[in-house]
């Protein structure tokens, strides 16, 4: 408490709670099962942070499955 | 189809792992999927070494992150077998790849597959009990914050930046949904797990879906 670092961190978190009720504003009432937004380990950093050292994966076009393929190779 | 599918009470997921600091999902995820196959097959469960693949896969990124079906591809091309996780141990940076004599135990795979099955979820629930659990990519910028439940809203198609493995799908309740392994530890999300609603393309689920074959 009191660093510069602190102060940062304190702000991204109070972000972050800002966030987590634009998220569950979506929840359906009637569902319990709704996904439920909120505090995690990763509430103090800013969302490009966590991009950034957590999300690794690289986007692959890949070609569509066609069912085509299976009645080819079921083709006695 | 069963209404409710689980690879994990056939006991052949290994636990939830934390890739850390480290951007490595797709070597987490991969590897996951072929410890899975392996153990299917009637082998024993063993936990094989991400870290080898962050640092041996040359057509990625390692910790800076890199693609699930180039993950495949080097490993089919290469046949290289990926060794015991205590042999060569996570350590959250990409490092020299290690080489180990043709002897030493190691898992390699005989070829895989990788197809976009976006408005075919159901073919796809097929494909997850004939192959194994699926390796896919996925939008996660909204995992942030993620607590539990089932993820329906605040994610796209089309913009994965995350690689996880679907273990299973529960079609029981009101809402189906696919039940997802990250690699963030289990003290995030449901243990770890992560529930994505079936039906949608939700965080571009089904985008990106390979499976390896060992």
């Amino acid at each position: 408490p009191g660093s510069a670092e602190f102060s940062i961190r304190f702000k991204t978190f109070k972000k972050s709670i800002g966030r987590h009720v634009y998220l569950n504003s979506f929840s359906r009432s009637s569902s319990n099962n709704s996904a439920k937004y909120g505090v995690t380990e990763f509430s103090d950093l800013s969302p490009d942070e966590f991009r950034e050292r957590y999300l690794g994966g690289r986007h692959v076009q890949l070609p569509k499955y066609t069912k085509l393929k299976e009645d080819t190779l079921n083709i006695p | 189809l069963a209404p409710k599918f689980d690879w994990r009470e056939k006991n052949v997921v290994t636990p939830v792992q934390s890739q850390q600091s480290c951007g490595g999902c797709w070597a987490f995820s991969v590897v996951g999927g072929i410890e899975s196959v392996y153990a299917i097959q009637g082998n024993a469960l063993e936990e094989l070494s991400v870290q080898q693949v962050i640092d041996c896969s040359y057509k990625n990124q390692g910790c800076n992150g890199g693609s699930t079906v180039g993950a495949l591809s080097w490993l089919n091309q290469t046949q290289e077998k990926i060794v015991k996780t205590s042999e060569y141990p996570f350590k959250a940076l990409t490092g020299v790849c290690h080489f180990f004599p043709k002897s030493a135990f190691g898992v390699s795979i005989k070829g895989y597959e990788a197809y976009d099955f976006s408005g075919q979820e159901e073919k796809m629930m097929e494909k997850l009990v004939q192959w194994g659990p699926l390796v896919v990519t996925v939008d996660a910028v909204s995992w942030q914050d993620y607590l539990g439940g089932v993820i329906q809203h605040h994610c796209s198609s089309q913009e994965a930046n995350h690689a996880v493995l679907i273990t299973g799908f529960d079609r029981t309740g009101e809402v189906p949904y696919w039940i997802v392994r990250n690699s963030w530890g289990t003290s995030w999300g449901n243990e770890g797990y992560v529930y994505i609603e079936i039906g949608g393309n939700i965080c571009g689920i089904a985008d990106s879906v390979s499976a390896a074959f060992v």
